[in-house]
C-alpha cells in the first residue's frame, strides 16, 4: 500500500475566546475530520486554550471562513503538511 | 540491511533494533537488553538496562514512544543511552549516576504504531491492535492504563484517536510494561516518559485536579529540571500537573506509575511549540536532545539522593 499523502493539508492554531467560540470547534469536528494535535481530543476543547488541528485540503477552505464567519483569530501554523514531513529529514546522511 | 544508525537522524525501527545490538555489544559491562514482551505484529519490546549491572540498586524507568507520531521521542531515547555511555568515566554527575542507578529505557513503546508511522501514515498515534465490532483500528496506550480508567466519557469509541481499549491493560504493549514495571518495583525510584510537543513537564495527577500529597516535591523537582534544561539554548518549559495545565486525562502511565508507588514520575512533552509540532527537523534533534539530558540528569541527581 502507498503511504499516505497530506500534499496541501493544513494545522490551524485558534484560541477560543470563550466557551462559544469553542463549541463551534467541536461542532465543526463532528461534520469535519479535524486531526488535534493539542489538545488531544475534541473534548478538551475550552475557552482560552490554544487549539491546534490539521484538517485535509478538501475542508481547510471552509473550516477557514467558518473561524471568518464566527470572528475567531485563528494562525495558519503549517500550509502544506507534505512538506513539512519531507522538510523534517533536514539533515544529510553522514 | 537496515542503514546507519545516526543520532541526528530519525530512526526507524529496523536501525533501532540493531542499534540495541550495538549498545550491548560495545558496553557489555553497562548495557544490556532485556525483551519484556511481543507486539500484536510480533515485534519485540526492549528494554535497555543502563548502569553497573546491579539489580538491588535505586533505579529510573524511562520510556519512549508511546504516540507512534511524535518521532523525537525515541530519537531522544537512543540519545540518553549514548550519551550515558559515552560520558561514563568522563562527566561527574553521569558517573555517579551509573555507579549508583541502573536506568531501564524502553526506547520505543509503541512498536507497531512508529512503524506504521514510518511506512503508511505519519500522522499515526495509537498503536496497531484490531478493534472487536469496529473497522477502526489501535488503542491510544497513553489512555490504556490502570488509572481511573474509563472514568472519563468520550474515550471509548475505537474510532477516536484517543481511544483507551476494551479493558485497562487490555493492549499487549501496556501489559508488557506494567508487568515489567510490578517486577522492578522494589529499586524503580522514577518513571519518565518523553512525548511531544509543547514544552512542557507534567506530573500526576492527569485524573483529577487534586494535588499528590507530595506535590511540593514533584514541583520542586520539575523546576529543577526545567530550570537545568533552559541553561543550554533557553528553551523555557513549564511544568505543573498534568490536569491544571493541560486537560483531565484518565488512564495515563504518569498516574499509574504513581498510584502503584513510584512517587517520582514525570512526563515531558518536548520541542517545540507548534511551529513544527511533530515535524520537528532533524536539524532540532541535536539540541533537544542535550538539553532533556540535562534535565533528566537533575532530576535523576534529585532522586538518588532523596528518594528512599
Amino acid at each position: 500500500i502507498a503511504p499516505l499523502r497530506f500534499d496541501r493539508e493544513k494545522v490551524f492554531r485558534v484560541k477560543p475566546q470563550d466557551e462559544k467560540q469553542a463549541n463551534i470547534i467541536k461542532d465543526l469536528a463532528k461534520t469535519k475530520e479535524l486531526d488535534f494535535w493539542y489538545p488531544d481530543a475534541t473534548h478538551h476543547v475550552t475557552a482560552n486554550k490554544m487549539v491546534d488541528f490539521r484538517v485535509s485540503e478538501n475542508n481547510s477552505q471552509s473550516i477557514q471562513s467558518a473561524l471568518e464567519q464566527n470572528q475567531m483569530h485563528y494562525e495558519i501554523l503549517i500550509h502544506d503538511l507534505q512538506k513539512e514531513i519531507e522538510k523534517q529529514f533536514d539533515v544529510k546522511e553522514a | 540491511i537496515p542503514g546507519r544508525h545516526s543520532y541526528a537522524k530519525y530512526n526507524n525501527w529496523d536501525k533501532i533494533v540493531v542499534w540495541t545490538e550495538k549498545m550491548m555489544n560495545k558496553h557489555p559491562e553497562m548495557v544490556s537488553r532485556i525483551k519484556i514482551g511481543m507486539t500484536v505484529e510480533d515485534n519485540p519490546l526492549y528494554v535497555l538496562q543502563v548502569g553497573k549491572q546491579d539489580e538491588r540498586k535505586k533505579s529510573v524507568f524511562m520510556n519512549c514512544g508511546i504516540h507512534a507520531r511524535e518521532w523525537i521521542s525515541p530519537a531522544f531515547c537512543q540519545w540518553f543511552v549514548y550519551q550515558a555511555t559515552k560520558s561514563y568515566g568522563k562527566n561527574k554527575i553521569m558517573t555517579k549516576l551509573l555507579d549508583q542507578m541502573n536506568f531501564y529505557v524502553l526506547p520505543v513503546f509503541n512498536v507497531d504504531g512508529y512503524i506504521w508511522s514510518w511506512t503508511q501514515n505519519r500522522m499515526w498515534r495509537k498503536n496497531r491492535s484490531k478493534n472487536p465490532n469496529s473497522r477502526c483500528i489501535g488503542t491510544d496506550l497513553n489512555r490504556n492504563f490502570n488509572a481511573s480508567w474509563n472514568s472519563l466519557p468520550n474515550t471509548n469509541n475505537p474510532c477516536s484517536d484517543t481511544y483507551h481499549g476494551t479493558a485497562p491493560e487490555s493492549e499487549r504493549e501496556t501489559k508488557a510494561v506494567t508487568q515489567f514495571i510490578r517486577s522492578h518495583l522494589n529499586s524503580i525510584k522514577a518513571y519518565i516518559t518523553f512525548h511531544s510537543y509543547s514544552q512542557m513537564l507534567l506530573f500526576p495527577y492527569g485524573y483529577t485536579s487534586e494535588l499528590t500529597p507530595n506535590h511540593e516535591d514533584l514541583a520542586k523537582v520539575a523546576k529543577i529540571g526545567t530550570d537545568a534544561l533552559a541553561t543550554h539554548y533557553e528553551t523555557r518549559y513549564i511544568y505543573d500537573p498534568m490536569a491544571s495545565i493541560t486537560y483531565p486525562t484518565t488512564g495515563s502511565s504518569l498516574d499509574w506509575a504513581y498510584d502503584l508507588g513510584i512517587k517520582h514520575t514525570f512526563a515531558f512533552e518536548l520541542r517545540d511549540k507548534g511551529k513544527f509540532g511533530f515535524l520537528l527537523p532533524e536539524s532540532q534533534i541535536k539540541s533537544t536532545c542535550k538539553e532533556t539530558m540535562l534535565a533528566v540528569k537533575f532530576i535523576a541527581k534529585y532522586i538518588l539522593k532523596h528518594a528512599s
